[in-house]
């Protein structure tokens, strides 16, 4: 259960400040499919690196399970990430070194899981998405749409319990976004994973259980 | 007028070989908009690439208003390529030391313009793709959809004949994603440059005069 109490959140560039979010209320609960709707530029990002605990927000409060989470910790705050949340980021952040299978492999390394185990679960996951064939392939070796599915099949590899997925079908052609989308309803039925999405695509928003409207930085209905 | 006689690329990753394109034959005349349909990973970039004279083919001839591409050339292909060509990339590869305005205006620092008349004609551009505003932040610190956006600016700003766009909406709006294609409509009628897309955007498709489609690195009827 996520809890966003008043949140705000500033950029600031040199002596301008950019208010990117304004006054946020808005409560996830587990298992939800909710996709985030609104034009570029609306704060879609900046959310849901909010939610993933990726960057912290200038005010308010943001309760993960009924606890306030204060902001000075880091290591408890990566310790938390790592365990429960699955991102998938709007520019695929992969490691350029690493092919697709180590890119995959990745979270899976501060595990207890061993080297044959681990093994298992990325093939598996890259067979998910349909580019095992393509695990040798360093990110700049890849198309578009097969680094998207190397960042979606990184995001899930883990078992989180929440997965944020910033436009995850962006470089998708439509069978291919249908084909993840099912896998993904699929661990929400089956698994009670709670996905959060920011979309352009009307087929996410269609499938979504729950939509939210986000404009200049502010929810609307 | 742009013509591909039997051209093939072949990717090598150490000692496997990856027939990207095969026995591509397509013929581009001025003024054309075309669509290049196909899933992900069926050949579009590197399509592209090859008509944008970013790459060269394996085998087979490219014809340029009549002329053969050489490829030995460098400085001429490179001159040809930017007084002609307008490119928007898949991933935007914008330059991240640069802020937006510098970014659009870096296509015409080759040319005879004044600063001033360079300013007019950036922030015009800037303008017509809605991020005038956003003029002075870096890549970093624009939304996903603002990157594309600067990325389509920085690919018309010099005028190009020739404008190939790899998926030049995946990040964007619908309300954008039209704007930015009425635009483009508007510069095929006026002024007859001819646009080539890559792209999953079924907007994008039905608004194409002609689409191309390619399976697998063959194109199909
Ligand atoms: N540098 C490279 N080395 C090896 N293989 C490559 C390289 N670049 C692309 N490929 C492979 O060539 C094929 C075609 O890639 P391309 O990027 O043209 O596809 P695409 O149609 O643009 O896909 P998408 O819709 O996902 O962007 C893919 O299977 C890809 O993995
Ligand atoms: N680091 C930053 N510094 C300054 N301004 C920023 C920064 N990051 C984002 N912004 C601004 O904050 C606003 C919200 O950005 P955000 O990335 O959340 O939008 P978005 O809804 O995800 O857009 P898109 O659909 O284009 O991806 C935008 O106007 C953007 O320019
Ligand atoms: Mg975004
Ligand atoms: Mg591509």
């Amino acid at each position: 259960r996520i809890e966003f109490e008043n949140i705000c959140k500033t950029y600031s560039l040199g002596k301008v400040l950019i208010p990117a979010l304004k006054n946020i209320n808005l409560n996830i609960t587990e298992g939800e499919f909710v996709a985030i709707s609104g034009p570029s530029g609306s704060g879609k990002t900046t959310l849901l690196n909010l939610i993933g605990l990726i960057d912290k927000p200038t005010s308010g409060t943001i309760r993960f399970e009924e606890n306030v989470i204060t902001y000075n910790g880091q290591s408890k705050l990566h310790r938390l990430r790592q365990a429960k949340i699955g991102f998938i980021f709007q520019s695929f952040n992969l490691i350029p070194v690493l092919n697709a299978f180590e890119n995959v492999e990745y979270p899976l390394l501060l595990t207890k899981m061993s080297a044959q185990q681990r093994k298992k679960r990325v093939e598996e996951m890259l067979d998910e998405v349909g580019i095992l064939s393509m695990r040798t392939h360093k990110p700049r070796e890849l198309s578009g749409g097969q680094r998207q599915r190397v960042a979606i099949a990184r995001a899930l590899v883990h078992q989180p319990k929440i997965v944020l997925a910033d436009e995850p079908s962006a470089n998708l052609d439509l069978q291919t976004a249908q084909d993840i989308l099912q896998l993904m309803a699929k661990l929400n039925q089956e698994e009670n994973v709670s996905f959060i999405f920011s979309t352009h695509d009307p087929q996410i928003v269609k499938i979504a259980k729950r939509v939210v409207s986000i404009r200049d930085g502010k929810l609307v209905n």
